[in-house]
């Protein structure tokens, strides 16, 4: 599913080159559930944003499904990431005025999905979350854990075949956490690709196989 | 130092009221270290805001080193919380499109320190949270745990009696984490008094105390 070899990525900045990427290899089969783990600044969501079509690299290859990202052009692009790919991002990127419910439709508005099933997605995607009663609250009416949720409810609401996400949980109490993810345990068992950044050891034990970044490099990988 | 007695506080959304705090007593003196804990969205942000004089009460008393704070009018509280308070925000609030030096300065020039003493602090400040590399940085060229170690800097800059520290490792992996958690349990030693919100036991575990809440009230605190 993606296979990313000798990926090269630097941030510029003015006239100063900050590296953060300096020759990543990683396959990873459809149906993993694999963490990421590694210092803060370490190039982690860096990483996932790459896998994620998000941003682009400078140097290396990556297939996705063996096809190669870089050649494909943005409309492609837009629609892979729309069908295909849910992102939880690590400060949640909710739209700010709109209610939680509203937040975790849009995906399937520009994917096309019609309003009764919409509605039908939103209100099972916020009870796996367990936010039924904030379902009106905009993301200024949430706590942080619960702005959290409403983003993996949107990332989920699509059936995406592929689930990145970046500390999905660093908001959440450990409770509350587990429950998480026990429900992404039960997607993956039931075939979703799952790559999930987190810093606690507790969470990344829910995973199959764990990468450490350090330096931009991968330091170990089991 | 901090008197809160019968503390109730809802939100209002319209003609629906969303309790939070439903009766909290809490005493905290000069010099303690303390954790509060508790599940997602059971009322820890909204308690911290309200020691930290960012928002206000329904019913009950509050008393901050011996004065009731709702009596105090907004310019005073305003002086209170610029000389006295230091704040780190969940989400951690920095000001967009301006570098993390300029973020961190900025408690200081309501302070009116002069511009020396300002750089000189500044740069101590970036030291202790391992960021001096990255003071040129904006927000959106930072990771989200650099953002949070700018955001801790921010809030020890004026050298505050209290630091009132909202899930502040929530973003950092174990070692910053354990590394931000030395330099608050040294600080404490120096005199100051700490409130820390945390998920995390072995983050709550540097505090002296730890208070739990549960659907607004205090389940236990010891
Ligand atoms: N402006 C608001 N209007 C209505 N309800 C609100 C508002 N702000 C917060 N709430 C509600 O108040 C409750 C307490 O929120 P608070 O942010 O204090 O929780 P918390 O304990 O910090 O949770 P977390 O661990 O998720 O950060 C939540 O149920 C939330 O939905
Ligand atoms: N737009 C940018 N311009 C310049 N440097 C950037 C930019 N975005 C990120 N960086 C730098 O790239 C490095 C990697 O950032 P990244 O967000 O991938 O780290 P991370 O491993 O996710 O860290 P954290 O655990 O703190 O979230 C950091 O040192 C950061 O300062
Ligand atoms: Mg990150
Ligand atoms: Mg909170």
């Amino acid at each position: 599913m993606i296979e990313l070899s000798n990926i090269v990525k630097a941030y510029q900045m003015g006239d100063v080159k900050v590296p953060v990427l300096n020759g990543i290899d990683l396959r990873i089969e459809s149906g993993e559930f694999v963490a990421i783990m590694g210092p803060s600044g370490s190039g982690k969501t860096t990483l996932l944003n790459i896998i994620g079509c998000l941003d682009t690299i400078d140097q290396g290859e990556y297939k996705l499904s063996g096809k190669f990202v870089d050649t494909q052009d943005d409309a492609q692009m837009a629609r892979v990431r729309s069908t295909h790919i849910g992102f939880v991002f690590q400060l949640f990127n909710l739209i700010p005025r709109i209610s939680a419910e509203r937040n975790v439709e849009l995906p399937m508005i520009y994917a096309n999905i019609p309003h009764q099933q919409r509605r039908e997605r939103v209100r099972q995607a916020l009870t796996k979350v367990g936010l039924t009663d904030r379902a009106r609250h905009v993301p200024t009416q949430l706590s942080g854990g619960q702005q959290q949720r409403v983003a993996i409810a949107r990332a989920l609401v699509n059936h995406p075949d592929l689930l990145v996400a970046d500390e999905p949980t660093g908001s959440l109490d450990s409770s509350t956490g587990r429950e998480i993810m026990q429900m992404f345990r039960q997607l993956n068992e039931e075939g979703m690709t799952i790559i999930m950044v987190t810093h606690e050891s507790d969470i990344a034990a829910y995973a199959r196989r764990t990468v450490q970044l350090l330096d931009g490099r991968i330091q170990y990988d089991h």
